[in-house]
């Protein structure tokens, strides 16, 4: 089997201004994940280390840069699973890391559980050393802000919501009638 | 939301996904990301798979077990299996969605309902990558 790495850097109406910054984003995170591949070995090792690339890039709706909750602030989640051993490790309510996959993965590495959330995954970040950065807010990008903005107008006209599937009831295949989206969907 | 899927020469996969959510989103919302089967999955004995999209369509749909699945159960190509479900999500629950998916022989699915997803791939010294539907530029380093 040839070895691959292959990615992707989210799904929806992405403006033709984030076009670029998404594919550089996206080669970028294949060529450093494929590149870990081989120094490695180690397909966790490859998959984290392209997750990481896009985390720190706020072309990406991950780490730095993800979108914010109705209050402003950035929750994230992560998952990883290894296909031999069917080991997995997930996250949610990561506040204030810049790598929630790294997280993830030392849920699975390190406890004999899959899935940490809420003030539980923070302790076990917190002991594990992973710096939880200060003050808060330091993941919220201009875009992110501007983002939640617009949605939060449209909310105020009925416009948005989260029953996207009621509002594009004649969308097959995310045509015109596909409601606008604020900032990226998950 | 991003993801990634890799296979070694031994047929080892493993998938990873990361994301912020969905903007607007409630205090407290889990999206698919962190949901095994939903925004990942992987079984070396058929395919790995890491989704995008509409995370409570994903959700209701399971998307990354239901490719696997595809994969397992019936004579479908990756690409084929891959596509097959975010269609039929999308035809059932309205929602879009996209996956990436790499099956036990090495092969590659992408596939999505939505209308752009950035995704890019090194085999060898080739990389490829689009975002809109049916884009596909290759390049060698």
């Amino acid at each position: 089997i040839t070895p691959i790495v292959l990615v992707h850097g989210g799904a929806g109406d992405i403006p033709e201004e984030r076009v670029p910054g998404k594919i550089r984003g996206v080669k970028l995170a294949t060529k450093l994940g494929y590149k870990k591949l081989q120094e490695t070995g180690n397909v966790l090792d490859a998959v984290e280390e392209a997750v990481r690339s896009m985390e720190l890039d706020e072309n990406f709706n991950a780490g730095y840069g993800s979108v914010l909750t109705t209050e402003g602030n950035v929750e994230m989640e992560a998952s990883i699973m290894h296909g031999t051993t069917m080991k997995a490790g997930c996250c949610s309510f990561v506040k204030d890391i810049m790598h929630p996959i790294s997280v993830a993965r030392r849920v699975m590495e390190k406890t004999v559980h899959n899935y940490l959330a809420g003030d539980g995954v923070m302790e076990f970040a917190r002991n594990e050393g992973f710096e939880i950065l200060y003050p808060p807010g330091q993941l919220v990008t201009d875009f992110a802000r501007q983002a939640l903005e617009e949605w939060k107008e449209a909310h105020k006209r009925g416009e948005v919501g989260f029953a996207r599937t009621e509002i594009g009831a004649k969308n097959k295949y995310a045509n015109e009638t596909e409601t606008k989206q604020y900032g990226e969907v998950g | 939301t991003v993801g990634a899927v890799a296979i070694d020469k031994d047929g080892n996969i493993a998938v990873a996904t990361s994301t912020g959510g969905i903007t607007g989103k409630l205090p407290g919302r889990i999206g698919d990301t962190p949901l095994l089967g939903s925004g990942t999955y992987a079984d070396s004995r058929f395919a790995g798979v890491s989704t995008t999209g509409h995370g409570e369509t994903i959700m209701k749909a399971v998307l990354a077990h239901d490719i696997v699945k595809r994969l397992e159960f019936t004579s479908d190509d990756v690409q084929t299996a891959t596509e097959k479900a975010c269609k039929a999500m999308t035809d059932h629950l309205i929602g879009t969605a996209g996956a990436i998916v790499i099956d036990k022989k090495g092969e590659v699915g992408i596939a999505f309902t939505s209308k752009k997803m950035s995704w890019a791939y090194q085999k060898g010294d080739k990389i490829a990558y689009g975002i809109n539907q049916g884009d596909f530029t290759e390049e060698t380093i």
